[in-house]
């Protein structure tokens, strides 16, 4: 089913982006 | 070169609505015209980080400001202030590109594209702070169509920042 496979793609793209996010380093100027 | 994807503001304050909601503040918060006082938005902010935005800094926003707008514009003055002064000494980051919510439109007109934008300043302090892991992942199990305007709100806000 191609919808499932965009929405499949879709959540596979937000958690990629959220999980770079938390392991992003909070930037502090000290 | 890939660019976020352009925001539809309305859209964008929908979704951010929603996700204010997941502070769970004393005061209402499912309606433009319930942020407009600043209140919410100065909770919130606590909530992110209760040490830059004190129980002083809080204290500096009206709680009773009812239908007045110019009340309701110097609070948000207050909050858009202390948002931009957030990005600066704790974050470290300077957000230059971006275009400042007009608070004049949401004081007096309930803008809800220029709240969007103020909700969009205040998304980039929870996702940058020392708890962004609480938010990020309290984000992670919205609803899918209000994450993905929520990734393009912090794309477009990333995209903005200088060091």
């Amino acid at each position: 089913d191609p919808n499932m496979k965009a929405g499949a793609a879709n959540e596979g793209v937000l958690a990629n982006f959220f999980n770079s996010l938390l392991s992003k380093k909070t930037g502090s100027p000290g | 070169m890939s660019t976020p994807e352009s925001l539809d503001r309305m859209e964008l304050c929908e979704s951010l609505l929603t996700w204010i909601q997941t502070f769970e503040v004393d005061a209402p918060c499912k309606r433009v015209e319930d942020l407009t006082n600043g209140a919410v938005m100065a909770q919130v902010l606590q909530k992110i980080d209760g040490g830059y935005f004190s129980d002083a800094w809080i204290s500096r926003i009206k709680p009773e400001v009812g239908d007045n707008w110019r009340l309701k514009v110097s609070n948000l003055k207050k909050i858009l202030t202390g948002i931009l002064d957030y990005y600066q000494e704790v974050l470290g980051q300077q957000i230059n590109d971006f275009t400042l919510p007009d608070v004049n439109l949401i004081g007096e007109h309930s803008d809800a594209a220029e709240l969007g934008r103020m909700l969009q300043l205040i998304l980039g302090c929870a996702v940058n702070c020392e708890q962004k892991q609480e938010y990020i992942q309290t984000i992670m199990v919205m609803e899918e169509s209000v994450q993905h305007v929520v990734m393009t709100a912090i794309q477009e806000l990333m995209s903005k920042e200088t060091p």
